[in-house]
């Protein structure tokens, strides 16, 4: 299952 | 980094270029909303608050890149409201910022991956980014029309979450990472957009002016 994203975009 | 995510932020970077350079050339803000470009300011800072708490050594483009779209958001509203205040066109911009940033902040509490503040800061500012447009959009149908040079402006800002839509396909597909909150969001934003790019590539490209039916 995907992942929530890390803050790593601006 | 995609190509996407590249594009989407040197868009970005273009649009507030272009925008400060419409500005600063003309010594004019007439059809530019001032509230607009207070709305991506409070977007910025509240997004990039990080960069106050720990302010850590600048080691990274990314923070370079925050560092550069919050000093030129908020130079922005100073050229609008100080600088160039004789030129802001105030009638125009008449619709009630309050009325985004009040149901941004309220959605933010409570749709929102993690109850802490920096999380729904940032989730609050992913709500405000995506109808942070519509005070500009408000006031150029209230204009009925717009300069070249903005609508320039507006096609690079509305490009670059359009462009972050890619990103966000390429990266599920690649990398299985999705942001379903930013994607939403980001969504809505470019949906906004879609009249005005129309009539951006029907009328501008060819050289037109944008005129609306007033």
């Amino acid at each position: 299952a995907p992942k929530v994203a890390p803050k790593d975009e601006l | 980094m995609n190509i996407f995510r590249l594009f989407g932020d040197l868009s970005h970077l273009a649009a507030i270029a272009i925008l400060l350079l419409k500005i600063w050339k003309t010594r004019s803000c007439a059809g530019v909303s001032g509230k607009t470009q207070l709305l991506f300011a409070v977007c910025f800072i509240t997004r990039y608050i990080d960069l106050f708490l720990h302010f850590v050594s600048l080691y990274n483009t990314e923070k370079v890149m925050k560092l550069i779209y919050i000093s030129a958001s908020v130079f922005t509203c100073y050229l609008i409201f100080f600088k160039f205040k004789a030129t802001y066109d105030g009638n125009h911009d008449s619709m009630r910022a309050e009325f985004l940033i009040v149901p941004a902040a309220g959605l933010a509490c409570l749709i929102n991956t993690k109850f802490d503040a920096i999380e729904i800061l940032w989730t609050f500012s992913i709500y405000l980014e995506a109808v942070a447009i519509l005070p500009q959009l408000f006031l150029i149908s209230k204009t009925g029309e717009a300069e070249t040079i903005t609508s320039h402006y507006l096609f690079a800002q509305g490009s670059y979450r359009a462009l972050y839509i890619l990103n966000w396909i390429y990266r599920y597909h690649y990398e299985s990472h999705v942001d379903t909150i930013a994607i939403v969001a980001g969504v809505v934003q470019t949906i906004l957009y879609c009249d005005f790019f129309y009539l951006y590539i029907t009328k501008v490209v060819k050289g037109q002016k944008i005129v609306l039916p007033a």
